[in-house]
This record gives C-alpha cells, sequence and structure tokens, in this order.
C-alpha cells in the first residue's frame, strides 16, 4: 500500500 | 496515471461541465438536488484540503480547484441565482442522516488518525453516498429530463472507471487502498438500476420515466 499521508488520486 | 484514471476524472468533469451548462442555459435547475450538491461541495473541500499542504502535481492541483469551484457555482445557481426553479418541495431527503454516519464511519475507521485523513477518508465514505438525493429527488419526479440523465451517467461512470484504475494499480504498482475501494463499489452500485435504465431508454432516444 501507498503512502498515508500522499493520496494522489481525485 | 492510467487510461482509466484519466477516463474517470474526464468523466467527472464533463459531468460537473453538462451540470452547469444544463443549469445556465436554460437558466433553471428543475430536476436537480440541491442538496446532493451540497453533499458534493462538502466532499470537494473536505478532501482537497491538502491543497493547502501538499503538492503532488499541476494537473492534481488545477482538477482540485475547478471541482470545488464548479461545486460551489452549482450551489449559488441552485440557492441563490436560480433560486425560483429550485424543486424545494421533492429534494426532501435529510442530508444529516448521510453526514453523520459517514463521519463515524470515518473516525472509526481510517488510515491513520490525524484532522487531514479523517476528513479525508469521511469524503470518500460521504461521496459513496451523496447521489442519494438526487436518485431520492428522480423517483419522487418519476422522471428526469435527458441532459439530467447524461450527468448522471457521466457523474456514475466516474468511479466505475476509478474501479477499474485500482484493479490496474493493483496489478502494475502492487498499490491498492481498501477504503477508497470498497467505497468506490459502494458508489458504483448504487448507480447500476440507474445504468440500466440509462442505456434502455435514454440511448434509445427516450425520456427516463420510472413505472407508475
Amino acid at each position: 500500500a501507498g503512502d498515508v499521508e500522499e493520496h494522489d488520486e481525485l | 496515471m492510467n487510461i482509466f484514471r484519466l477516463l474517470g476524472d474526464l468523466s467527472h468533469l464533463l459531468a460537473i461541465i453538462v451540470l452547469l451548462l444544463k443549469i445556465w442555459t436554460t437558466r433553471s435547475c428543475a430536476g436537480i438536488s440541491g442538496k446532493s450538491q451540497i453533499l458534493f461541495a462538502i466532499v470537494y473541500i473536505a478532501r482537497y484540503l491538502d491543497l493547502l499542504n501538499t503538492y503532488i502535481s499541476a494537473y492534481n492541483t488545477i482538477m482540485k480547484f475547478v471541482f470545488i469551484s464548479a461545486s460551489l457555482a452549482t450551489i449559488f445557481f441552485m440557492y441563490v441565482k436560480f433560486k425560483a426553479t429550485y424543486d424545494h418541495n421533492h429534494d426532501s431527503f435529510r442530508i444529516e442522516f448521510l453526514i453523520a454516519p459517514a463521519l463515524v464511519l470515518a473516525l472509526l475507521i481510517n488510515h491513520e488518525f490525524s484532522p487531514l485523513e479523517i476528513l479525508w477518508t469521511f469524503s470518500i465514505y460521504l461521496e459513496s453516498v451523496a447521489i442519494l438525493p438526487q436518485l431520492f429527488l428522480v423517483s419522487k419526479t418519476g422522471e428526469a429530463e435527458s441532459i439530467t440523465s447524461h450527468y448522471l451517467f457521466a457523474l456514475g461512470s466516474y468511479r466505475g472507471l476509478y474501479l477499474l484504475n485500482w484493479v490496474y494499480r493493483y496489478y502494475a504498482e502492487d498499490h491498492y487502498d481498501l477504503i477508497a475501494i470498497v467505497a468506490g463499489v459502494v458508489q458504483t452500485v448504487l448507480y447500476c438500476d440507474f445504468f440500466y435504465l440509462y442505456i434502455t431508454k435514454v440511448l434509445k432516444g427516450k425520456k427516463l420515466q420510472l413505472p407508475a
């Protein structure tokens, strides 16, 4: 899973 | 960025523009749920607060600004400029029954117990059900104008395309976000009945009319 801090999707 | 994500975003953008243009050109917001529009504005503002502290790309920043601005413009049209055409009586869904559970669930199930992360999670949960007042309005009046149907189709397709994006990212990048995926499935499922009517009626040139 990715970085919790950053949501790159809209 | 993959093709599903891009198509999803474009579908989302198209939906918002179609709605604004419909209201602007007909000078009327008849058949549109102001309650759903308020929920979408809450969704965008809660989710895009990261504009203040995170930079991802120019594309990301511009889209977020467009979604927030278009959403606020729609609300301004509905509740101020074209207020007389707003169908108050049929738009009677109680949005607190969606906001409160979404907030409680966000406090309970999230990736990290921090204010921005909880607001992001809240926005994901709320978005999944934000269309309910609009679907409720359509079911109460028993019909929807073609342009409203196109708007709903584009808006529903967006999360469906995002589901494909998440499947792609799972296999291609080993990345997944269960909260977004589960909420995205719920959101898309809520549109299924509408999708069926859209494909069987609106695309064949008929008006979207519910059986009496």
